[in-house]
Protein backbone atom coordinates (compact mmCIF):
# COMPACT_ATOMS: atom_id res chain seq x y z
CA UNK A 1 0.00 0.00 0.00
CA UNK A 2 2.93 2.25 1.13
CA UNK A 3 5.90 1.72 -0.60
CA UNK A 4 8.96 4.97 0.56
CA UNK A 5 12.22 4.48 -0.51
CA UNK A 6 15.46 6.43 0.63
CA UNK A 7 12.63 9.70 1.17
CA UNK A 8 14.91 13.20 1.82
CA UNK A 9 13.51 16.20 2.63
CA UNK A 10 16.15 19.08 3.85
CA UNK A 11 14.98 22.63 4.47
CA UNK A 12 17.27 25.37 3.66
CA UNK A 13 17.96 27.78 6.26
CA UNK A 14 19.77 30.59 5.90
CA UNK A 15 23.25 28.89 5.70
CA UNK A 16 22.75 25.88 7.05
CA UNK A 17 20.16 22.72 6.57
CA UNK A 18 17.42 21.31 8.30
CA UNK A 19 17.59 17.43 7.40
CA UNK A 20 13.90 16.82 7.76
CA UNK A 21 14.43 13.35 6.15
CA UNK A 22 17.40 11.64 6.07
CA UNK A 23 16.82 8.54 3.36
CA UNK A 24 13.21 6.90 5.08
CA UNK A 25 12.30 3.38 3.91
CA UNK A 26 9.13 2.07 4.79
CA UNK A 27 6.62 -0.18 3.73
CA UNK A 28 3.13 -0.63 4.87
CA UNK A 29 0.62 -2.64 3.83
CA UNK A 30 -3.02 -2.86 3.68
CA UNK A 31 -5.24 -3.32 6.77
CA UNK A 32 -1.98 -2.55 9.16
CA UNK A 33 -2.07 -0.74 12.44
CA UNK A 34 0.97 1.37 12.74
CA UNK A 35 2.73 3.58 14.91
CA UNK A 36 4.90 5.97 14.40
CA UNK A 37 7.43 7.08 17.39
CA UNK A 38 10.49 8.79 18.17
CA UNK A 39 11.50 12.40 19.46
CA UNK A 40 10.24 15.62 19.15
CA UNK A 41 11.60 17.01 15.80
CA UNK A 42 12.92 13.76 14.82
CA UNK A 43 10.33 13.71 11.38
CA UNK A 44 7.19 12.00 12.06
CA UNK A 45 4.92 14.96 10.88
CA UNK A 46 7.35 15.60 8.02
CA UNK A 47 6.79 11.33 7.15
CA UNK A 48 3.18 11.57 7.60
CA UNK A 49 2.42 14.58 5.50
CA UNK A 50 4.36 12.71 2.28
CA UNK A 51 2.51 9.27 3.22
CA UNK A 52 -0.57 11.82 3.16
CA UNK A 53 0.19 13.09 -0.36
CA UNK A 54 0.37 17.39 1.27
CA UNK A 55 4.20 17.52 0.40
CA UNK A 56 6.42 16.21 -1.69
CA UNK A 57 10.21 15.06 -0.86
CA UNK A 58 13.46 16.26 -2.68
CA UNK A 59 14.99 12.62 -3.04
CA UNK A 60 13.51 9.01 -2.82
CA UNK A 61 9.87 7.18 -3.98
CA UNK A 62 6.94 6.86 -3.01
CA UNK A 63 4.61 4.37 -4.10
CA UNK A 64 0.49 4.35 -3.08
CA UNK A 65 -1.12 1.41 -4.23
CA UNK A 66 1.66 1.07 -6.51
CA UNK A 67 1.44 4.06 -8.42
CA UNK A 68 4.50 6.28 -8.40
CA UNK A 69 2.90 9.50 -6.46
CA UNK A 70 5.44 11.93 -8.27
CA UNK A 71 3.51 11.01 -11.45
CA UNK A 72 -0.07 11.59 -10.35
CA UNK A 73 -2.13 14.45 -11.91
CA UNK A 74 -3.44 17.11 -9.59
CA UNK A 75 -6.79 15.94 -9.53
CA UNK A 76 -5.37 12.06 -8.99
CA UNK A 77 -3.72 13.74 -5.85
CA UNK A 78 -7.03 15.61 -5.10
CA UNK A 79 -8.93 12.21 -5.06
CA UNK A 80 -6.56 10.85 -2.73
CA UNK A 81 -6.76 13.29 -0.17
CA UNK A 82 -9.94 13.59 -0.17
CA UNK A 83 -11.23 9.87 -0.43
CA UNK A 84 -8.57 7.49 0.71
CA UNK A 85 -7.14 9.55 3.10
CA UNK A 86 -8.60 10.73 6.45
CA UNK A 87 -6.16 12.67 8.15
CA UNK A 88 -6.30 13.92 12.04
CA UNK A 89 -3.49 16.60 11.99
CA UNK A 90 -1.23 17.54 14.90
CA UNK A 91 -2.43 21.38 15.25
CA UNK A 92 -5.71 20.38 14.17
CA UNK A 93 -5.84 22.60 11.40
CA UNK A 94 -9.87 22.85 12.27
CA UNK A 95 -11.88 26.11 9.92
CA UNK A 96 -12.25 29.15 12.61
CA UNK A 97 -15.67 30.39 11.37
CA UNK A 98 -17.35 26.76 10.85
CA UNK A 99 -19.14 25.20 13.40
CA UNK A 100 -17.39 21.75 14.89
CA UNK A 101 -20.62 20.23 12.60
CA UNK A 102 -19.90 22.75 9.42
CA UNK A 103 -16.29 21.48 10.10
CA UNK A 104 -16.95 17.92 9.83
CA UNK A 105 -19.20 17.84 7.43
CA UNK A 106 -16.07 19.42 4.82
CA UNK A 107 -14.95 15.74 3.82
CA UNK A 108 -18.65 14.47 2.82
CA UNK A 109 -19.44 16.85 0.28
CA UNK A 110 -16.63 15.23 -1.56
CA UNK A 111 -18.78 11.86 -1.41
CA UNK A 112 -21.82 13.33 -2.84
CA UNK A 113 -24.39 11.94 -0.15
CA UNK A 114 -27.28 14.22 0.18
CA UNK A 115 -27.14 17.00 2.39
CA UNK A 116 -29.26 15.02 4.62
CA UNK A 117 -27.00 12.48 4.44
CA UNK A 118 -24.07 14.32 5.67
CA UNK A 119 -25.71 16.24 8.46
CA UNK A 120 -26.49 12.90 10.16
CA UNK A 121 -23.27 11.32 9.34
CA UNK A 122 -21.43 14.13 10.71
CA UNK A 123 -23.55 14.25 13.84
CA UNK A 124 -23.12 10.70 13.89
CA UNK A 125 -19.39 11.24 13.86
CA UNK A 126 -19.38 13.53 16.77
CA UNK A 127 -21.13 11.51 18.80
CA UNK A 128 -18.94 8.70 18.52
CA UNK A 129 -16.24 10.93 20.22
CA UNK A 130 -18.53 12.81 22.70
CA UNK A 131 -19.46 15.91 21.10
CA UNK A 132 -22.90 15.68 20.36
CA UNK A 133 -23.61 18.44 22.39
CA UNK A 134 -21.19 20.65 21.10
CA UNK A 135 -22.32 20.49 17.38
CA UNK A 136 -22.70 24.26 17.00
CA UNK A 137 -19.55 25.43 18.92
CA UNK A 138 -17.02 27.46 16.68
CA UNK A 139 -13.06 26.10 17.50
CA UNK A 140 -12.27 29.02 19.68
CA UNK A 141 -15.59 27.66 21.78
CA UNK A 142 -14.09 24.56 22.37
CA UNK A 143 -12.06 23.82 25.00
CA UNK A 144 -8.46 22.37 23.50
CA UNK A 145 -9.38 18.23 23.74
CA UNK A 146 -12.48 19.57 22.13
CA UNK A 147 -11.11 20.74 19.35
CA UNK A 148 -8.85 17.89 19.03
CA UNK A 149 -12.23 15.43 19.15
CA UNK A 150 -13.44 17.50 16.00
CA UNK A 151 -10.28 17.02 13.98
CA UNK A 152 -11.05 13.26 14.79
CA UNK A 153 -14.49 13.02 13.70
CA UNK A 154 -13.79 14.92 10.47
CA UNK A 155 -11.32 12.64 9.67
CA UNK A 156 -13.57 9.75 10.45
CA UNK A 157 -16.75 10.63 8.91
CA UNK A 158 -16.22 9.81 5.42
CA UNK A 159 -15.06 6.51 6.75
CA UNK A 160 -11.48 6.47 4.85
CA UNK A 161 -9.80 3.31 4.17
CA UNK A 162 -6.33 4.90 5.22
CA UNK A 163 -6.00 7.10 8.41
CA UNK A 164 -3.46 8.92 9.28
CA UNK A 165 -3.28 10.23 13.19
CA UNK A 166 -0.89 13.00 14.01
CA UNK A 167 -0.63 12.43 17.91
CA UNK A 168 -4.51 12.44 18.20
CA UNK A 169 -4.72 11.85 21.87
CA UNK A 170 -2.00 14.43 22.96
CA UNK A 171 -4.82 16.82 24.37
CA UNK A 172 -6.84 14.34 25.94
CA UNK A 173 -7.41 12.87 29.65
CA UNK A 174 -6.90 9.00 29.70
CA UNK A 175 -10.96 8.00 29.54
CA UNK A 176 -10.99 10.44 26.26
CA UNK A 177 -7.60 9.47 24.90
CA UNK A 178 -9.19 5.71 25.49
CA UNK A 179 -12.54 6.08 24.20
CA UNK A 180 -10.71 7.23 20.72
CA UNK A 181 -8.27 4.50 20.86
CA UNK A 182 -10.84 1.93 20.92
CA UNK A 183 -12.81 3.63 17.95
CA UNK A 184 -9.42 3.47 16.09
CA UNK A 185 -9.24 -0.55 16.98
CA UNK A 186 -12.85 -1.04 16.09
CA UNK A 187 -11.99 0.72 12.53
CA UNK A 188 -8.99 -1.51 12.52
CA UNK A 189 -10.95 -4.58 12.88
CA UNK A 190 -13.17 -3.54 10.23
CA UNK A 191 -10.83 -3.55 7.66
CA UNK A 192 -9.01 0.46 7.93
CA UNK A 193 -5.57 0.80 7.41
CA UNK A 194 -4.29 3.35 10.59
CA UNK A 195 -1.09 5.06 10.77
CA UNK A 196 -0.32 7.05 13.86
CA UNK A 197 2.46 9.23 15.18
CA UNK A 198 1.83 9.05 19.32
CA UNK A 199 4.17 10.28 22.46
CA UNK A 200 2.19 8.06 24.24
CA UNK A 201 3.47 4.58 24.88
CA UNK A 202 -0.12 3.16 26.12
CA UNK A 203 -1.20 4.02 22.66
CA UNK A 204 1.92 3.20 20.69
CA UNK A 205 1.30 -0.40 21.98
CA UNK A 206 -2.21 -0.75 20.75
CA UNK A 207 -1.02 -0.86 17.39
CA UNK A 208 0.42 -3.72 15.82
CA UNK A 209 3.81 -2.65 14.62
CA UNK A 210 6.04 0.03 15.81
CA UNK A 211 8.59 2.42 14.16
CA UNK A 212 10.77 4.31 15.47
CA UNK A 213 12.46 7.78 14.00
CA UNK A 214 15.66 9.82 15.05
CA UNK A 215 17.00 12.35 13.24
CA UNK A 216 15.17 12.29 10.36
CA UNK A 217 16.07 8.32 9.92
CA UNK A 218 14.29 4.94 10.37
CA UNK A 219 16.00 3.64 13.52
CA UNK A 220 13.69 0.25 14.37
CA UNK A 221 10.84 -1.33 13.13
CA UNK A 222 9.12 -3.83 15.20
CA UNK A 223 6.06 -5.97 15.82
CA UNK A 224 4.23 -5.40 19.15
CA UNK A 225 3.14 -8.23 21.37
CA UNK A 226 1.07 -8.26 24.17
CA UNK B 1 -1.83 34.74 46.13
CA UNK B 2 -4.60 33.49 44.52
CA UNK B 3 -8.16 33.45 46.63
CA UNK B 4 -11.14 32.41 44.38
CA UNK B 5 -14.64 32.28 45.83
CA UNK B 6 -17.67 30.65 43.95
CA UNK B 7 -16.20 31.38 40.20
CA UNK B 8 -18.71 31.00 37.70
CA UNK B 9 -18.67 31.36 33.73
CA UNK B 10 -21.60 30.64 31.45
CA UNK B 11 -21.13 30.99 27.82
CA UNK B 12 -25.02 31.45 26.35
CA UNK B 13 -25.09 29.46 22.95
CA UNK B 14 -28.56 30.06 21.24
CA UNK B 15 -31.10 28.31 23.78
CA UNK B 16 -28.49 26.46 26.14
CA UNK B 17 -26.33 27.25 28.46
CA UNK B 18 -22.42 25.99 28.84
CA UNK B 19 -21.55 26.11 32.44
CA UNK B 20 -17.88 26.56 31.96
CA UNK B 21 -17.12 27.20 35.77
CA UNK B 22 -19.78 26.50 37.76
CA UNK B 23 -19.21 27.74 41.65
CA UNK B 24 -14.82 26.89 42.10
CA UNK B 25 -13.10 27.78 45.20
CA UNK B 26 -9.47 27.43 45.50
CA UNK B 27 -6.83 29.42 47.52
CA UNK B 28 -3.30 28.78 46.09
CA UNK B 29 -0.46 30.07 48.20
CA UNK B 30 3.52 31.76 47.05
CA UNK B 31 5.42 28.58 46.16
CA UNK B 32 3.04 26.12 45.86
CA UNK B 33 3.34 23.68 42.84
CA UNK B 34 -0.29 22.65 42.37
CA UNK B 35 -1.60 20.62 39.14
CA UNK B 36 -5.05 20.74 37.88
CA UNK B 37 -6.90 17.76 36.33
CA UNK B 38 -9.97 16.61 35.25
CA UNK B 39 -11.45 15.25 31.88
CA UNK B 40 -11.03 17.49 28.76
CA UNK B 41 -14.22 20.18 29.10
CA UNK B 42 -14.50 20.36 32.23
CA UNK B 43 -12.94 23.95 32.58
CA UNK B 44 -9.53 23.76 33.61
CA UNK B 45 -8.06 26.27 31.08
CA UNK B 46 -11.27 28.37 31.67
CA UNK B 47 -10.18 28.73 35.44
CA UNK B 48 -6.67 29.41 33.86
CA UNK B 49 -7.41 32.09 31.90
CA UNK B 50 -9.29 33.58 35.14
CA UNK B 51 -6.16 33.34 37.64
CA UNK B 52 -4.06 35.05 34.60
CA UNK B 53 -6.48 37.95 34.41
CA UNK B 54 -7.04 37.09 30.74
CA UNK B 55 -10.56 36.79 31.64
CA UNK B 56 -13.20 37.87 34.17
CA UNK B 57 -16.12 35.72 36.01
CA UNK B 58 -19.41 36.29 35.82
CA UNK B 59 -20.13 35.52 39.43
CA UNK B 60 -17.78 35.18 42.44
CA UNK B 61 -14.62 36.82 43.30
CA UNK B 62 -10.48 36.38 42.74
CA UNK B 63 -8.51 38.07 44.96
CA UNK B 64 -4.74 38.03 43.79
CA UNK B 65 -2.28 38.93 46.44
CA UNK B 66 -4.85 39.96 48.35
CA UNK B 67 -6.33 42.88 45.75
CA UNK B 68 -9.88 42.20 44.24
CA UNK B 69 -8.86 41.65 40.53
CA UNK B 70 -12.45 42.99 39.09
CA UNK B 71 -11.41 46.48 40.99
CA UNK B 72 -7.83 46.60 39.32
CA UNK B 73 -7.59 49.00 36.76
CA UNK B 74 -6.06 48.60 33.02
CA UNK B 75 -2.66 49.53 33.88
CA UNK B 76 -2.67 47.23 36.91
CA UNK B 77 -3.81 43.91 35.01
CA UNK B 78 -1.39 44.89 31.89
CA UNK B 79 1.61 44.85 34.44
CA UNK B 80 0.45 41.95 35.98
CA UNK B 81 -0.08 40.15 33.41
CA UNK B 82 3.67 41.13 31.76
CA UNK B 83 5.46 41.61 34.93
CA UNK B 84 3.92 38.23 37.51
CA UNK B 85 2.44 35.58 35.38
CA UNK B 86 4.23 33.82 33.12
CA UNK B 87 1.34 31.75 30.44
CA UNK B 88 2.41 28.63 28.67
CA UNK B 89 -0.52 28.57 26.56
CA UNK B 90 -2.50 25.08 25.32
CA UNK B 91 -2.69 26.52 21.89
CA UNK B 92 0.94 28.19 22.33
CA UNK B 93 -0.16 31.36 21.05
CA UNK B 94 2.57 32.16 19.24
CA UNK B 95 3.19 35.32 16.68
CA UNK B 96 3.77 33.55 13.35
CA UNK B 97 5.44 36.21 11.59
CA UNK B 98 8.34 35.86 14.18
CA UNK B 99 10.81 33.68 14.17
CA UNK B 100 11.34 31.35 17.86
CA UNK B 101 13.90 33.95 19.38
CA UNK B 102 11.60 36.90 18.93
CA UNK B 103 8.48 35.37 20.07
CA UNK B 104 10.67 34.87 23.01
CA UNK B 105 12.13 38.27 23.08
CA UNK B 106 8.48 39.63 23.57
CA UNK B 107 8.42 39.32 27.15
CA UNK B 108 11.65 40.36 28.02
CA UNK B 109 10.91 44.21 26.14
CA UNK B 110 8.75 45.07 29.58
CA UNK B 111 11.64 44.21 31.77
CA UNK B 112 13.24 47.37 29.82
CA UNK B 113 16.39 45.29 29.59
CA UNK B 114 18.87 46.34 27.00
CA UNK B 115 18.51 44.97 23.76
CA UNK B 116 21.69 43.36 23.79
CA UNK B 117 20.41 41.60 27.63
CA UNK B 118 17.12 40.44 26.28
CA UNK B 119 18.80 38.66 23.32
CA UNK B 120 21.20 37.04 25.35
CA UNK B 121 18.24 35.82 27.93
CA UNK B 122 16.31 34.75 24.72
CA UNK B 123 18.68 32.61 23.83
CA UNK B 124 19.39 31.12 26.77
CA UNK B 125 15.41 30.06 27.61
CA UNK B 126 15.34 28.55 24.31
CA UNK B 127 18.37 26.77 24.70
CA UNK B 128 17.04 25.64 28.31
CA UNK B 129 14.10 24.01 26.33
CA UNK B 130 16.64 22.53 23.29
CA UNK B 131 16.21 24.66 21.06
CA UNK B 132 19.36 26.70 20.72
CA UNK B 133 19.50 25.39 16.71
CA UNK B 134 16.42 26.87 16.21
CA UNK B 135 16.46 29.90 17.43
CA UNK B 136 15.45 32.09 13.27
CA UNK B 137 12.85 29.32 12.83
CA UNK B 138 8.95 30.77 12.78
CA UNK B 139 6.14 28.77 13.94
CA UNK B 140 5.42 27.34 10.84
CA UNK B 141 9.21 25.74 10.47
CA UNK B 142 8.99 24.22 13.54
CA UNK B 143 7.52 20.90 14.73
CA UNK B 144 4.52 20.27 16.83
CA UNK B 145 6.56 20.08 19.73
CA UNK B 146 9.19 22.55 19.18
CA UNK B 147 6.46 25.02 18.87
CA UNK B 148 5.09 24.34 22.49
CA UNK B 149 9.05 24.50 23.62
CA UNK B 150 9.22 28.24 22.10
CA UNK B 151 5.80 28.99 24.05
CA UNK B 152 7.39 27.64 27.50
CA UNK B 153 10.89 29.30 26.97
CA UNK B 154 8.39 33.10 26.27
CA UNK B 155 7.03 32.13 29.64
CA UNK B 156 10.10 31.55 31.63
CA UNK B 157 12.14 33.98 29.61
CA UNK B 158 11.34 36.90 32.45
CA UNK B 159 11.43 34.68 35.41
CA UNK B 160 8.42 35.71 36.69
CA UNK B 161 6.89 34.96 40.27
CA UNK B 162 3.90 33.12 38.89
CA UNK B 163 3.74 30.62 36.59
CA UNK B 164 0.62 28.91 34.55
CA UNK B 165 1.15 25.70 32.39
CA UNK B 166 -1.41 24.51 29.76
CA UNK B 167 -0.57 21.19 28.81
CA UNK B 168 2.96 22.05 28.95
CA UNK B 169 4.04 18.45 27.62
CA UNK B 170 0.77 17.16 25.18
CA UNK B 171 3.32 17.11 22.40
CA UNK B 172 6.32 16.20 23.61
CA UNK B 173 7.99 12.59 23.87
CA UNK B 174 8.72 11.55 27.52
CA UNK B 175 12.16 12.84 27.40
CA UNK B 176 11.78 16.06 26.32
CA UNK B 177 8.87 16.26 28.66
CA UNK B 178 10.77 15.12 31.79
CA UNK B 179 13.35 17.91 30.66
CA UNK B 180 10.68 20.87 30.66
CA UNK B 181 9.68 18.79 34.44
CA UNK B 182 12.70 19.24 35.77
CA UNK B 183 12.76 22.71 34.24
CA UNK B 184 9.85 23.75 36.48
CA UNK B 185 10.68 22.05 39.53
CA UNK B 186 14.35 23.63 39.54
CA UNK B 187 12.27 27.20 39.16
CA UNK B 188 9.62 26.02 41.92
CA UNK B 189 12.77 25.47 44.13
CA UNK B 190 14.06 28.73 43.38
CA UNK B 191 10.97 29.96 45.24
CA UNK B 192 8.47 30.45 42.09
CA UNK B 193 4.60 29.53 42.23
CA UNK B 194 3.37 27.17 40.00
CA UNK B 195 0.32 26.01 38.52
CA UNK B 196 0.13 23.91 35.90
CA UNK B 197 -2.84 21.60 33.61
CA UNK B 198 -2.26 18.28 32.51
CA UNK B 199 -3.52 15.25 31.70
CA UNK B 200 -0.40 13.02 32.08
CA UNK B 201 -0.64 11.18 35.21
CA UNK B 202 3.46 10.99 35.46
CA UNK B 203 2.95 14.87 35.63
CA UNK B 204 0.46 15.63 37.91
CA UNK B 205 2.67 13.79 40.57
CA UNK B 206 5.20 16.14 40.34
CA UNK B 207 3.68 18.67 41.76
CA UNK B 208 2.90 18.72 45.52
CA UNK B 209 -1.03 19.32 45.29
CA UNK B 210 -3.55 17.82 42.74
CA UNK B 211 -6.91 19.76 42.19
CA UNK B 212 -9.00 17.94 40.14
CA UNK B 213 -12.28 19.53 38.11
CA UNK B 214 -15.31 17.94 36.86
CA UNK B 215 -18.25 19.74 35.21
CA UNK B 216 -16.51 23.18 36.21
CA UNK B 217 -16.31 22.42 39.92
CA UNK B 218 -14.00 20.99 41.86
CA UNK B 219 -14.00 17.57 43.08
CA UNK B 220 -11.01 16.61 45.02
CA UNK B 221 -8.17 18.77 46.35
CA UNK B 222 -5.25 16.52 47.29
CA UNK B 223 -1.62 16.25 48.77
CA UNK B 224 0.66 14.62 46.32
CA UNK B 225 2.97 12.18 48.87
CA UNK B 226 5.42 10.06 46.63
N1 LIG C 1 -16.39 30.72 24.04
C1 LIG C 1 -17.08 29.61 24.44
N2 LIG C 1 -18.38 29.47 24.13
C2 LIG C 1 -19.07 28.38 24.52
N3 LIG C 1 -18.57 27.36 25.23
C3 LIG C 1 -17.27 27.45 25.58
C4 LIG C 1 -16.46 28.56 25.20
N4 LIG C 1 -15.20 28.35 25.67
C5 LIG C 1 -15.23 27.17 26.33
N5 LIG C 1 -16.47 26.63 26.27
C6 LIG C 1 -16.89 25.37 26.88
O1 LIG C 1 -16.51 25.42 28.26
C7 LIG C 1 -16.07 24.14 28.69
C8 LIG C 1 -14.74 24.26 29.41
O2 LIG C 1 -13.72 24.61 28.50
P1 LIG C 1 -12.19 24.55 28.91
O3 LIG C 1 -11.40 25.03 27.74
O4 LIG C 1 -11.98 25.26 30.20
O5 LIG C 1 -11.97 22.99 29.15
P2 LIG C 1 -10.64 22.19 29.55
O6 LIG C 1 -10.87 21.53 30.85
O7 LIG C 1 -9.45 23.07 29.42
O8 LIG C 1 -10.59 21.04 28.44
P3 LIG C 1 -9.34 20.34 27.65
O9 LIG C 1 -8.76 19.36 28.61
O10 LIG C 1 -10.03 19.68 26.50
O11 LIG C 1 -8.40 21.41 27.23
C9 LIG C 1 -16.02 23.23 27.46
O12 LIG C 1 -17.04 22.27 27.54
C10 LIG C 1 -16.20 24.17 26.28
O13 LIG C 1 -16.99 23.59 25.25
N1 LIG D 1 9.37 24.55 7.00
C1 LIG D 1 10.44 24.15 7.72
N2 LIG D 1 11.61 24.83 7.63
C2 LIG D 1 12.67 24.44 8.35
N3 LIG D 1 12.70 23.38 9.19
C3 LIG D 1 11.57 22.68 9.32
C4 LIG D 1 10.37 23.02 8.60
N4 LIG D 1 9.41 22.14 8.95
C5 LIG D 1 9.96 21.28 9.83
N5 LIG D 1 11.25 21.61 10.06
C6 LIG D 1 12.20 20.89 10.92
O1 LIG D 1 12.14 19.51 10.54
C7 LIG D 1 12.26 18.68 11.69
C8 LIG D 1 11.16 17.63 11.68
O2 LIG D 1 9.90 18.23 11.87
P1 LIG D 1 8.62 17.34 12.18
O3 LIG D 1 7.46 18.27 12.29
O4 LIG D 1 8.50 16.24 11.17
O5 LIG D 1 8.96 16.70 13.60
P2 LIG D 1 8.09 15.74 14.54
O6 LIG D 1 8.83 14.46 14.67
O7 LIG D 1 6.68 15.67 14.04
O8 LIG D 1 8.14 16.50 15.95
P3 LIG D 1 7.03 16.65 17.12
O9 LIG D 1 7.04 15.36 17.85
O10 LIG D 1 7.60 17.78 17.92
O11 LIG D 1 5.74 16.97 16.49
C9 LIG D 1 12.19 19.59 12.91
O12 LIG D 1 13.46 19.62 13.54
C10 LIG D 1 11.79 20.95 12.39
O13 LIG D 1 12.45 22.02 13.04
MG1 LIG E 1 4.88 16.35 14.79
MG1 LIG F 1 -7.81 23.11 28.13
Amino acid sequence: LVDIKNLKKTYKMGETYVKALDGVDVLINEHEFVSIIGPSGSGKSTLMNMIGCLDSPDEGSYHLEGIDVSEMSDGKLAMIRSKKIGFIFQGFNLLPKMTALENVEMPLIYQHYSHKKRKSRAIESLEKVGLGDRLHHKPAELSGGQQQRVAIARALAANPPIILADEPTGNLDSKSGQEIMDLLVELHNKGNTIILITHDDYVANVARRKVCIMDGKITEDVEVFR
